[in-house]
C-alpha cells in the first residue's frame, strides 16, 4: 500500500513539475523574444493578405540568408498577384530589423458621397510598435480588381490622404500623401508611400485620424472605390487592404533581469 | 523550479567532474581519444511543442544548438580558441587545483527571423540576433 501511495504522489509530482517546467521555459523563450506574455490574437486568419504578405517576406528573407541570393522584388508578391506599383528596392528589407503589418481597423466602409465625392476611409493602430524601433519606410497596400465593363476603357486617379481634422459637418481636413493613375482594367496591388505619415502617428499618436482614398476619372469625376475595382472590407479576406511598415532597432535590446 | 535547477545543476556538476576524473583516468591509462573535445551539439527548440502554433506562424522551430565538451591541452588546431585560452590551459597545467580549464562556449551565433501575430492580429516579422550557435570555441 504504501509503494503504490508513493507511486502516485511521485509521479504527481513529477507531473506538476513538467508542467511547471513548461512553463518556466515559456517564459524564458518569451523574454528572449522580448515579449512581455504569450500573444493571444483575436483572429487566426493565416490566410489573410497580410499574414500571406508577411510569409512572403518572410521566405524571401530566407533565401537571401542561405545563398546571398538577391531575390527581385516581385517575387514577393507571388501570392497575391504581381504589384501594380513598387516603392522600393530589396535593399532597405534586408536592412531591416523588424517587418510590422496592421489590419485595418474601420469596421465598415464608408464609402459616404459627401459634396459629390465618394471616398474610403482606413485606420491602423501604431501604438503596439515595441520600444527602441524607428520606422524607416512604410506602405499602404490595396488590391484592385477587374472593373466592370462600365469603365473599361477608362484611367483613374487614386489618391491617399492623411486625415488632418474630422469635421462632422463638413468634410474632413486633408493632407495628399500619394498617388497612382492606373488603368481601369489593371489588377494587383497598389502600393502608397506612408512613410512620413507613419513617423507622425508614433511620435503623436493622439494625431492619427487615419486615411482617406479617393478615385476619380482624367475628367475629374468622382467614382465609387468599389466600382472602381478596389477591394473593401467585404472583398475576399486573401485581398483585404493592410498597412505594412519597416523598422530598424535604435537601441539594443537587453534582457532584464529576473 | 529553481531549487529543482539548482538541484539538477549540482547533479551535472558531479556528474561532470565523476567525467573528468574518469577522463584523468583514462589519460593515465594512455586512451585521451575517448574523452570528448569542445563541439557543437544538437538541440532544437520547438515552438510546435511549445504549443504556439496559434500566434507563430513561422518558423515551426529552430536548431539552435549547443557547446560542449572539454578544452585540454593541446587544443585541436581546428578548433576556434581564444590566445588567452591557450595561455590558460597551460597555467591549468602547472596549478590544476587552482586554474580551471578553458570554457566550451559560442564563438559564432547567428540570426533568425520569427513570423508571429500580436494581440491585435497585426503580423511581426522580426530577426533575432546570437539565437544560432554557428560554431563552438575554447574561451
Amino acid at each position: 500500500s504504501l509503494t503504490t501511495d508513493n507511486g502516485i504522489h511521485s509521479s504527481f509530482i513529477h507531473g506538476r513539475l513538467k508542467s511547471q517546467e513548461k512553463r518556466e521555459m515559456q517564459r524564458e523563450i518569451l523574454s528572449i523574444l522580448g515579449l512581455p506574455h504569450r500573444p493571444r490574437p483575436h483572429l487566426h486568419g493565416k490566410h489573410n493578405s497580410a499574414p500571406m504578405f508577411m510569409l512572403d517576406l518572410y521566405n524571401a528573407m530566407l533565401m537571401e540568408e542561405a545563398g546571398g541570393y538577391s531575390y527581385p522584388y516581385r517575387a514577393v508578391f507571388t501570392t497575391q498577384g504581381p504589384p501594380l506599383a513598387r516603392l522600393h528596392d530589396s535593399t532597405f528589407l534586408s536592412d531591416a530589423d523588424m517587418v510590422m503589418s496592421f489590419v485595418n481597423l474601420v469596421e465598415y466602409d464608408k464609402e459616404i458621397f459627401h459634396q459629390r465625392r465618394h471616398h474610403r476611409e482606413f485606420r491602423f493602430d501604431l501604438s503596439k510598435i515595441p520600444e527602441g524601433e524607428a520606422v524607416t519606410a512604410a506602405e499602404f497596400r490595396i488590391y484592385k480588381d477587374y472593373t466592370r465593363e462600365r469603365f473599361e476603357n477608362e484611367t483613374f486617379q487614386i489618391t491617399i490622404y492623411q486625415v488632418l481634422e474630422e469635421n462632422t459637418e463638413s468634410e474632413s481636413d486633408l493632407f495628399p500623401l500619394d498617388s497612382r493613375t492606373i488603368w481601369a482594367a489593371e489588377e494587383g496591388w497598389l502600393v502608397f508611400d506612408i512613410t512620413a505619415t507613419s513617423n507622425h502617428w508614433v511620435v503623436n499618436p493622439n494625431n492619427n485620424l487615419g486615411l482617406q482614398l479617393f478615385v476619380q476619372t482624367t475628367t475629374g469625376q468622382s467614382v465609387n472605390p468599389k466600382m472602381a475595382g478596389l477591394i473593401g472590407r467585404l472583398g475576399p479576406q486573401t485581398k483585404q487592404p493592410f498597412m505594412v511598415a519597416f523598422f530598424k532597432a535604435t537601441e539594443v535590446h537587453i534582457r532584464s533581469a529576473r | 523550479s529553481a531549487s529543482s535547477k539548482q538541484k539538477n545543476q549540482g547533479r551535472s556538476r558531479s556528474s561532470k567532474s565523476q567525467e573528468s576524473f574518469r577522463a584523468t583516468s583514462l589519460t593515465e591509462n594512455g586512451s585521451s581519444d575517448q574523452r570528448q573535445a569542445c563541439m557543437k551539439h544538437e538541440l532544437y527548440v520547438s515552438f510546435r511543442d511549445l504549443g504556439w502554433q496559434d500566434w507563430i506562424i513561422a518558423p515551426e522551430g529552430y536548431a539552435a544548438y549547443y557547446c560542449e565538451g572539454e578544452c585540454s591541452f593541446p587544443l585541436n588546431s581546428y578548433m576556434n580558441a581564444t590566445n588567452h585560452a591557450i595561455v590558460q590551459t597551460l597555467v591549468h597545467l602547472i596549478n590544476p587545483e587552482n586554474v580551471p580549464k578553458p570554457c566550451c562556449a559560442p564563438t559564432q551565433l547567428n540570426a533568425i527571423s520569427v513570423l508571429y501575430f500580436d494581440d491585435s492580429s497585426n503580423v511581426i516579422l522580426k530577426k533575432y540576433r546570437n539565437m544560432v550557435v554557428r560554431a563552438c570555441g575554447c574561451h
